[in-house]
C-alpha cells in the first residue's frame, strides 16, 4: 500500500492511498484503501490521514475518519491521535497511519516491523525512512 | 505560506538485513515520490493534486504494493483499490477490484470529480476510467518478480504447491526480470 497526505499554501487538506491488497486475497477482496473513512480521510477543520496494513482492521474501526474525529471533536494532537488508534483501537503489528493537519503538524507512526515513509514542509523538515 | 506533506510506502516486516542496494532502491523511490509532491505544494498548487502526482510516482515504482508490483490475489492475478479525498469540500472517490487502470489514484479522483458517487468497482470501474481516457493496461504490466515470489511462497505453505505463471501471460521483459528482495513485503 502506497499514500499521501498534504496541507497546501491555501490551508487545505488532501489524503490519498493505493494498493494492491494482500498476497493471497479472495477474487473481490476489498481492503479498507478505497473506503473513505477506513483507509482514506481528510477534513479542513481536523486532518488528513492515510493508513496501510490489515485493511479489514481499518475498516472494522474506521480508523481514517477516527483519527480525524480524535483531532477535530476531542482535540487531541494530531500526534496523539494516531498513537491512540495504534495503541487502544488496532492490535500491534496491525500497520501504520500517517496525518497532517491544518496547522502543518504531522504523524507517521505504526505498530509494524517498519513503514517506509517520507515528509516535509515549509520549515524545511525532510526526510526518509524506513525503520524507526 | 505554509505547506506540508507525507507519504508512506506501505506499512511490512522490512528485514533490518535487507540487502543495502535494495534499501537505497527503496529510498530513491521514495524521495521521488517526495519532490513530486514538494514540487506542487511549493509552487502553490492544491493538496488534491499533490497527493494524487507523489501517490503515481509510487504506483509506477515497482517496488511498493500498488500498481506496478502489486501482489498477487489467490487467484495468481492482480486487483487494485485506491481513493483520494479533498479536505477542503469533503468530496472523495474510490475505485476497487480494477485490473487494467494503469494508475487507479487517477481513476480514484475521476469518480470524485466526474460522478455523484464515492466508490465505484471492478470491470465497471475499469470501464469508467476507459472512457474518460485513462491509460489503460494488461495485467502483465503489473507483474514484478518480487510479488511473484512472495505469492509462490504464500502458495506452497497454503496449498502445498507453488504455480509455475500469473494467470496472465507474461510479456518478454517479466518474464526474464530478476527476482528482488522478497524479505520485505508491504501491507
Amino acid at each position: 500500500t502506497v499514500g499521501c497526505v498534504a496541507l497546501d499554501k491555501h490551508g487545505n487538506l488532501a489524503a490519498a492511498t493505493s494498493t494492491g491488497g494482500m498476497t493471497g486475497k479472495l477474487p473481490g477482496r476489498v481492503g479498507d484503501s478505497p473506503i473513505l473513512s477506513a483507509g482514506t480521510y481528510a477534513d479542513n477543520a481536523g486532518c488528513a490521514v492515510s493508513g496501510t496494513g490489515v485493511g479489514e482492521q481499518y475498516i472494522r474501526h474506521a480508523i481514517a475518519f477516527q483519527t480525524n474525529w480524535r483531532v477535530k471533536e476531542n482535540q487531541q494532537p494530531v500526534a496523539d491521535a494516531v498513537q491512540d488508534c495504534l495503541d487502544k483501537v488496532l492490535n500491534p503489528g496491525d500497520g501504520g497511519i500517517i496525518a497532517i493537519d491544518h496547522d502543518g503538524n504531522m504523524a507517521l507512526q505504526y505498530n509494524s516491523g517498519s513503514m517506509s515513509r517520507g515528509w516535509s514542509d515549509w520549515r524545511g523538515n525532510r526526510g526518509v525512512a524506513i525503520w524507526k | 505560506s505554509r505547506w506540508a506533506i507525507a507519504l508512506h510506502g506501505g506499512a511490512g516486516f522490512a528485514s533490518p538485513d535487507m540487502a543495502p542496494e535494495k534499501v537505497e532502491q527503496f529510498r530513491v523511490a521514495l524521495e521521488k515520490a517526495l519532490a513530486a509532491g514538494e514540487k506542487v505544494l511549493q509552487s502553490g498548487g492544491t493538496a488534491v493534486d499533490a497527493v494524487q502526482q507523489t501517490v503515481m510516482v509510487l504506483e509506477d515504482a515497482p517496488y511498493f504494493n500498488a500498481g506496478r508490483g502489486a501482489v498477487f490475489n489467490a487467484e495468481a492475478f492482480h486487483q487494485l483499490d485506491a481513493s483520494i479525498m479533498d479536505g477542503g469540500n469533503l468530496d472523495g472517490g474510490g475505485v476497487s477490484a480494477v485490473k487494467h487502470v494503469r494508475n487507479p489514484i487517477r481513476a480514484a479522483r475521476l469518480v470524485m470529480e466526474k460522478t455523484p458517487h464515492v466508490l465505484l468497482t471492478a470491470d465497471d470501474a475499469d470501464q469508467f476510467a476507459k472512457t474518460n481516457g485513462l491509460e489503460m493496461v494488461e495485467q502483465g504490466y503489473f507483474y514484478d518478480a518480487s510479488s511473484w515470489a512472495e505469492f509462490q511462497q504464500w502458495s506452497e505453505k497454503k496449498n502445498g504447491v507453488a504455480p509455475k505463471a500469473p494467470s496472465y501471460p507474461l510479456n518478454e521483459s517479466a518474464a526474464v526480470a530478476e527476482p528482488t528482495d522478497t524479505n520485505f513485503t508491504c501491507g
